[in-house]
């Protein structure tokens, strides 16, 4: 069975979508069978992965609100598996509002998939809406990208709130992986400082390597290429295989 | 009567935050009697101007939820008034889905203030859900900032469809002031095409200068103040005065 991983944090503009295109690239480099779900209504895993919406079959949307099988609408681009999002998402997090078992839903459209991956990867939307919590419930562990500023330090701890939520009462068994640094600018006393009080402010682990801030990582999607394929010898690429291997390592 | 801005990208981390806190105080500077709204449940806005939850009389919950009048939940930090935020906006969101006239619930809360006032800048939450929807119904003028890179970008036409329809329903007169280009890094060929691009690609006007990248921004909401009173000579403080001053003559 897959390690099922939420890629999480409310803040706006940390990498949470970045992450999961990068890191999925290096589990497939490491020839692990990895789906990516792309739970933004804004879609932008699913653009950076070069699909566009007249190009899918369908997209989460048509999963959650209307039952399709998730295999139905699920895409692929070279060896990474993923399913796509739209903008018609909003509509999905409107409908579950008012549905019984409405954190349950992704986790549902899941299970007949998971025997087919090694890791799945869910994108999160800037916020702890239902669509979060959907992938909170859905997931075994919570990986958090910090941008390693102020403002999104202190969103943290109010995930970590959600992330307790969660537990109490649709997950038990969530964990949270750590803190992944992202587009870290180690030259500033800022990034460093932040990224130090991580353990003693929030009491969470930071996985190593912090991913370098690098102009080929946000050249990256409009050329539909992760940065592992769009520059593939960049510190930011190699950052990103280091993580891989950690969590490669815990996914055994 | 005041001219009332909603600062809107659905995109995270882009600096509309930023970009409310640094404008406000630079029209404050210009002598302008300045309100600024805080429409985020993260309450960013709220957090880089100093104030804690705990220190609040209350918040937009309570004015949106409970009809507690604007003016009892006014905060005032030096010459910048503020309608805070705090996380329980999230249950205003989920509150406003049900009602009739939800759109309106933000205008009417304003209307008995904007006498008292020259500009209202709006903050409003990664998402085009119904706050952001309350800002545009309640705006003389959307400005849009822009981080210019392509995940940024694209968002911008999906912004502008979501703007027609306020205007088809609930806001016949919202203007597009134009966009800001925002954490602004001109040594690089994506940023200078990115914002070459936008006026053919997306028909805005781009309201000049464009704000540079600068520590100095990022350091300021741990000091709880604005890169005005943080780095006053500094690129980033300069140009947020600039296009203060553009503001500042189109709200003749
Ligand atoms: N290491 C990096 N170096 C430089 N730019 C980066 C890096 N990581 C991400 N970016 C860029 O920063 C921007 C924000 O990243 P991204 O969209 O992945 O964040 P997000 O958390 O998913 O945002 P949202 O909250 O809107 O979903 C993008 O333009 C992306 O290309
Ligand atoms: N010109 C700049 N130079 C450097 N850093 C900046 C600049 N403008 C904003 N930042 C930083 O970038 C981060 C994102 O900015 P901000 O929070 O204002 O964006 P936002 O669009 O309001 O995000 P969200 O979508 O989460 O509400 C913050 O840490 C902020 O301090
Ligand atoms: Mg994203
Ligand atoms: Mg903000």
């Amino acid at each position: 069975m897959p390690r099922v991983l939420a890629v999480a944090n409310q803040k706006g503009g940390v990498a949470k979508t970045t992450t999961v295109h990068s890191l999925g690239a290096a589990l497939v480099e490491r020839g692990l069978r990895v789906l990516l779900v792309d739970l933004d209504p804004q879609a932008c895993l699913t653009f950076s992965m070069g699909l566009e919406p007249q190009d899918l079959a369908g997209s989460l949307h048509d999963v959650i609100v209307h039952h399709r099988p998730a295999e139905e609408v699920r895409a692929k681009v070279g060896e990474l598996h993923l399913l796509p999002a739209t903008i018609d998402l909003t509509g999905a997090e409107i409908y579950l509002l008012s549905k019984t078992g409405r954190e349950y839903a992704l986790a549902r459209a899941l299970e007949p998939l998971l025997p087919q991956y090694d890791v799945v990867l869910i994108d999160c939307p800037p916020s702890l809406g239902i669509l979060t919590i959907n992938a909170l419930t859905a997931a075994h562990e919570v990986l958090v990208p910090l941008q390693c500023e102020s403002l999104s330090q202190r969103g943290v701890a109010q995930l970590l709130e959600t992330i307790a939520d969660v537990r109490s009462f649709t997950n038990k068994d969530l964990g949270v992986a750590g803190v992944v640094a992202t587009m870290y600018d180690g030259r500033t006393r800022l990034a460093q400082d932040v990224l130090a009080s991580v353990p003693a402010t929030l009491g969470l682990e930071v996985l190593p390597p912090p991913v370098p801030k690098s102009i080929r990582v946000a050249e990256a999607p409009s050329l539909s290429r992760s940065v592992l394929e769009h520059a593939p010898r960049s510190a930011a690429a190699e950052a990103y295989r280091a993580l891989a291997a950690t969590i490669a390592e815990r996914c055994r």
